[in-house]
């Protein structure tokens, strides 16, 4: 859920986080 | 092995490590910890500040690979990275509020975080109170207080009043603390701080696209809120954790997608892709508490608030 796609950008989706941990 | 030292600064003490060479960041931060005897984790990290600008230690990356000052030894100041919601419910063991406390009363003693003078003044008393422990007119006489740093320099500004007269106000409040032993006093002076606006807020400049407005991103316990530049205390706009879809950057540009479909995606820039790396993280290690806390306490965390609870009650009998 937390993509480092290159150097300078990154991204991270709650919803993803969220249901990874359920 | 080769080694390479650091010295690490927490809110009382100074420590000095050897480290290995191919450390990671978790290495160190570990070691730290169990020297500290901190198992709350979860709150803190190691700082260091490299041209000017303050970054915490990652901690899957090596430490020699990060872009660390390069002196020897090398400094880390540790200290809580994350703030809880609830201070009461969150923190169990005495060391990490004691750590807090001390690091909160250094953020209103240094005027980061604006509390009125009135609050101050009691603020100070509990901070009297946890550090002398009860008041007694025979032992503490006027000017008892003379060489403590009490007060924010605006308060001792903004008043006409000699410290003579600071103190009386703080030792009658003080006073009415008594039977109040340590660690609930510094959890008094946590409580009373949590609710101040300023608490526990990441501030950050960012400009909003071309009309360039300044503004100020807050990132907290709860989410993220945007500010004027001229105005700390209350939010124009909050994106709650449970109410964000996405964070992301490219460059200096930060997004922010909310759950909500219909709802405005939100557009900014930060001053450099630093600073937007930081945003983010702060912003991961935040929503991440923030699920924790809502689901069922995992097993260490359901010992160590039995452990409080039974540490409390023994010391209230002692006390």
């Amino acid at each position: 859920y937390f993509a480092r796609k290159a150097n300078h950008k990154g991204s991270y989706s709650l919803v993803d986080a969220l249901k990874s941990k359920v | 092995p080769k080694t390479f030292k650091v010295k690490v600064i927490t809110m009382d003490a100074e420590m000095e490590f050897s480290c290995e060479m191919k450390w990671k960041g978790k290495d160190l931060f570990d070691l730290v910890c169990r020297t500290l005897g901190l198992r709350e984790t979860w709150f803190f990290g190691l700082q260091y500040t490299i041209k000017g600008v303050r970054a915490w230690l990652k901690l899957e990356k090596k430490v020699l690979e990060q872009e660390i000052p390069k002196e020897d030894p090398i400094k880390f100041c540790f200290l809580a990275k994350f703030y809880p919601e609830k201070v009461e419910e969150e923190l169990l063991q005495e060391i990490t509020q004691h750590l807090f406390f001390l690091q909160v009363k250094k953020q209103i003693l240094d005027e980061e975080i604006y509390c009125s003078p009135e609050v101050t003044v009691l603020l100070a008393s509990y901070a009297v109170q946890a550090k002398y422990g009860d008041y007694d007119p025979n032992f503490h006489k006027p000017g008892f207080l003379a060489q403590d740093e009490l007060l924010p320099q605006r308060v001792l500004k903004q008043y006409q009043m000699t410290v003579h007269m600071w103190e009386e106000k703080i030792t009658a409040w003080y006073a009415e603390h008594r039977g109040i032993a340590r660690d609930e006093a510094e959890m008094n002076y946590l409580k009373i701080a949590q609710d101040l606006a300023m608490y526990g807020v990441n501030y950050f400049p960012i400009e909003q696209n071309k009309n360039h407005t300044d503004l100020l991103l807050g990132v907290d316990a709860k989410g993220i809120h945007v500010y004027s530049i001229n105005n700390r205390f209350s939010p124009n706009k909050s994106f709650e954790w449970s109410a964000i879809r996405n964070i992301s950057y490219s460059e200096k540009e930060l997004t922010i997608k909310p759950l909500d479909k219909k709802a405005e995606v939100f557009k900014f820039f930060s001053s450099q892709l630093k600073v937007n790396k930081l945003i983010l993280q702060l912003c991961i290690g935040n929503h991440d508490l923030f699920m924790k806390r809502r689901r069922v306490d995992s097993i260490e965390i359901q010992q160590m608030k039995a452990q409080a609870k039974e540490e409390k009650a023994r010391k209230k009998m002692e006390h």
